[in-house]
């Protein structure tokens, strides 16, 4: 669940990267 | 020298480093290549004057991360007039260390029984990006936040008509790894990380519009002064 919580972190990041 | 293909490292192709003119008659060209973390300064050394050349020798001035000859320089037999030897010298980075500007000029004297002559060279950043650069994903998104925006700089690497994976697996060959991968709205963005040999990480985003031949690279490191030397390194690893 731990990597599943990585893999949203970095949607997030990616999402607020290109829609900051 | 050189290559072109994916996963293999970038090496630029030799220059001319020390004319003859400048050296009686001693012309070094070269480039510098990383071979699963070995550094070399490969070398051509050609004799342009009417006399044997020997009792060669190489040495270089503190430099801003360490870089210094391994072994000493072996040249097996005295060099006759218009001969040419091709020379591998291994190098590490645990010299003498200055911050000098520009941050990658490397200043080297080499001597032979005619004198001794100086010249100055600038090497790819990315002959310093060690094996494990690979940062662990919870890492890289703890140490990207902590990072602060000041310290991030961005640049645009032109006409680079490749696939996320391709420039992945370009970058992977010399040591630029890929953390993770995301798509948003069409555009491809790569989280990548590397590592200096004096242990400096740095991070970044690239970003691939499908369609358009232009890359967009965000770096982030706690040195920012690294930043635009690791984008000359993207740029050549992904146009080579």
């Amino acid at each position: 669940e731990m990597d599943d919580g990585l893999e949203e972190a970095f949607s997030r990041l990616a999402q607020s990267r290109t829609n900051p | 020298v050189g290559s072109g293909r994916l996963g293999q490292p970038a090496v630029a192709p030799r220059t001319v480093w020390l004319p003859a003119m400048k050296a009686k008659g001693l012309e070094i060209s070269g480039t510098f290549s990383r071979q699963v973390g070995t550094i070399s300064m490969d070398l051509l050394l050609t004799n342009k004057a009417l006399q044997v050349m020997s009792d060669f020798a190489i040495q270089f001035n503190r430099n801003s991360f360490g870089l210094a000859p391994a072994a000493p320089l072996q040249i097996h037999a005295p060099l006759a007039p218009n001969q040419t030897v091709e020379i591998s010298l291994p190098l590490n980075t645990v010299g003498s260390v200055m911050k000098m500007e520009p941050l990658n000029n490397l200043q080297v004297a080499v001597k032979n029984n005619i004198d001794v002559f100086y010249f100055s060279t600038l090497y790819p950043l990315h002959i310093l990006f060690v094996e494990d650069g690979k940062m662990e994903r919870q890492m890289f998104l703890a140490t990207w936040k902590d990072i602060p925006n000041e310290n991030e700089a961005q640049f645009q690497i032109k006409e680079c008509p490749l696939s996320a994976d391709a420039v992945s697996s370009k970058l992977q060959g010399s040591n630029i790894f890929t953390v993770a991968k995301r798509n948003v709205e069409g555009q491809d963005m790569l989280y990548q990380s590397l590592k200096l040999t004096n242990g400096i990480w740095v991070l970044a985003e690239l970003r691939i519009q499908p369609g358009s031949p232009g890359l967009m690279l965000s770096v982030k490191c706690r040195a920012p002064e690294v930043s635009p030397y690791v984008y000359q390194a993207y740029e050549t690893i992904v146009k080579n």
